[in-house]
């Protein structure tokens, strides 16, 4: 199991998240901002089986749109490993 | 040091907090919604020497009512190495 | 990559966010709460070059100041491996 933490503009949010979700991922959403443009954005984080973690990746990279500032990226994401994953 | 990550939903999470910090355990709340049902969950992340670990896992289990719809968990774990843990 | 989870104290926020954006670190502010208090502070989430996690760590320390509650610490960091970091 991997944690994927992906940093995604809001505009981006709902086109992302549906393509996600109709692919069977699970996904929590935490409300978040930018430290610089100080205005929201969002952070995903997704519990993914390993072999899954490229594709969920490429989900993300095709969902999210170029920014119309080329310094901004269309997304920012951490994969951290998971030593255990529990659900009761 | 482990960080857990413990997505439970909004109805239990006072109960699962009350305990937790009664057995002296250290927790940051943090603000989140699932991706499905898009209403708020709570994320509870706690910093946890490894052999409380268990004991952890076991409060949160214990404290979180079965849902009345069955593909709903009562409480999803995450458990990450920590690298360093500082207090300044 | 690692990850820095910085936890400070509203009243410190501005300050630490300052110094760490004007040496050049990224930085994602994620809302948060302490377990016991209940009152806001703030949750920083810095995904930094391993050779710079020490400078992060610093700048935190010295841009919190000491509560007056003896307890209560300036700052409660955990430092998390990274596996992968993209962005697209
Ligand atoms: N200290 C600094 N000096 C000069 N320019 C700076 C800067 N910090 C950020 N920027 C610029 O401003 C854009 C928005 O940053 P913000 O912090 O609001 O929003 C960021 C932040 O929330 C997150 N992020 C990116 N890299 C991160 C990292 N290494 N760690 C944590 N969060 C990161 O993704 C959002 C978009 O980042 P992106 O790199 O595409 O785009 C960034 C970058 O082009
Ligand atoms: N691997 C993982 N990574 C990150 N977060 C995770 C996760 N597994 C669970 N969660 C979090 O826990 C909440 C409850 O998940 P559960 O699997 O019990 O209960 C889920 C599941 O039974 C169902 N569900 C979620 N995503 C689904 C999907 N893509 N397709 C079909 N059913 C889904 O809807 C319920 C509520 O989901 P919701 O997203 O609102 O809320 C989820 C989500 O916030
Ligand atoms: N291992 C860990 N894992 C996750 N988050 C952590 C953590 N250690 C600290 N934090 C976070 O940092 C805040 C300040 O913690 P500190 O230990 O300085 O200061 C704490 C501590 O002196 C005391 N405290 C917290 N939990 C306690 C408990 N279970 N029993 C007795 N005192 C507690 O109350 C102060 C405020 O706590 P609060 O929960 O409002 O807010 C905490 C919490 O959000």
């Amino acid at each position: 199991m991997k944690m994927l933490i992906a940093i995604v503009r809001d505009a981006d949010l709902d086109k992302v998240l549906k393509k996600l979700l109709s692919e069977n991922f699970r996904v929590t959403r935490i409300a978040s901002s930018g430290g610089f443009f100080r205005n929201g954005n969002a952070t995903l984080m997704l519990g993914v089986t390993e072999k899954r973690v490229d594709e969920a990746l490429h989900i993300i990279e095709e969902n999210c749109a170029p920014s119309l500032d080329l310094a901004v990226k269309h997304a920012t994401v951490f994969v951290l490993d998971v030593d255990r994953f529990e659900q009761f």
